[in-house]
């Protein structure tokens, strides 16, 4: 079963 | 002082539309090069991010950056009383604006309405989104793009899209069963068949169909769309609006742990 992923997971806040 | 008259008034319309079941505030920011506007849904799963040139607007005017915090549902009311052939300008002269104004004129300058919306303080957090060289990029219809998601979305939730130098291939599995749908280059005159395809790696990503399908309420903005993608990486995929900027959507793709 694949997870969603979140956005955070690849790019960072800034 | 900050002025932006854009002469396709349903241009911005059309932007609004694309973006109000994603996104519920959205801060744009105006700068002398134009505005921006970056917003996650909810989720922090989907990314939308907007620029338009100052260059593409009949008059633009920003003294100094300012930031327009704005309810979409709102936004969306006021600009329901424009004319999908008005000039929209949006104005205001204060450093710190409480309110935004909305100028909507006709063709013959005989009609002018005026609207003031009120802004919001939202906080600015936004994502650091570098600029990726993706392994993987098709050109392809937009309308089209958006009828195999459709299409795919009533068999699964999820989509698997796998690229290879001459296809791309997008999959589904459901209860009902499974499917697939197989794209090949194709490099048609006419605009609905052509497909480009970029593939310097091949990649197999899953996706969501739901956050497509509200991807694809831009299809209005352009005849093509563009999938960026690259393995492990978020999707993006962006509408280019002819000589003003361009409408970027970011997706996280589901992974199996």
């Amino acid at each position: 079963q694949k997870q969603q992923k979140r956005l955070n997971t690849f790019y960072e806040f800034s | 002082m900050f002025e932006a008259k854009l002469q396709q008034g349903v241009i911005f319309k059309k932007i609004v539309d694309a973006i109000k079941d994603l996104v519920k505030s959205v801060n744009i920011d105006a700068s002398t090069s134009g505005l921006s506007m970056q917003a996650m849904d909810s989720a922090h799963v989907a990314l939308v991010s907007l620029k338009l040139n100052e260059n593409g607007f009949k008059d633009y005017r920003c003294d100094r950056p300012i930031t327009l915090g704005l309810s979409i549902e709102n936004l969306s009311k006021i600009l329901k009383c424009a004319g999908n052939d008005d000039t929209i300008t949006l104005q205001t002269d204060e450093e710190e604006p409480s309110s935004l104004k909305f100028f909507f004129e006709n063709q013959q300058a005989s009609k002018i309405s005026e609207f003031s919306l009120n802004l919001m303080s939202l906080d600015s957090e936004s994502l650091g989104i570098p600029d990726t060289d993706y392994s993987s990029v098709i050109q392809m219809s937009s309308a089209e793009f958006s009828r195999i998601c459709k299409e795919l979305s009533s068999i699964s939730e999820t989509v698997e899209i796998e690229t290879s130098k001459e296809s791309v291939k997008f999959s589904v599995q459901g209860d009902i069963g499974a499917g697939s749908i197989t794209v090949k280059n194709n490099q048609s005159d006419k605009d609905v068949d052509r497909v480009d395809l970029q593939i310097d790696q091949p990649v197999k990503l899953t996706f969501a169909l739901r956050y497509l399908n509200m991807f694809n309420k831009a299809v209005s903005l352009s005849s093509t769309v563009s999938l960026n993608m690259s393995e492990e990486n978020p999707l993006m995929v962006e509408y280019k609006i002819d000589d003003l900027g361009s409408l970027r959507f970011y997706l996280a793709p589901k992974i199996s742990d």
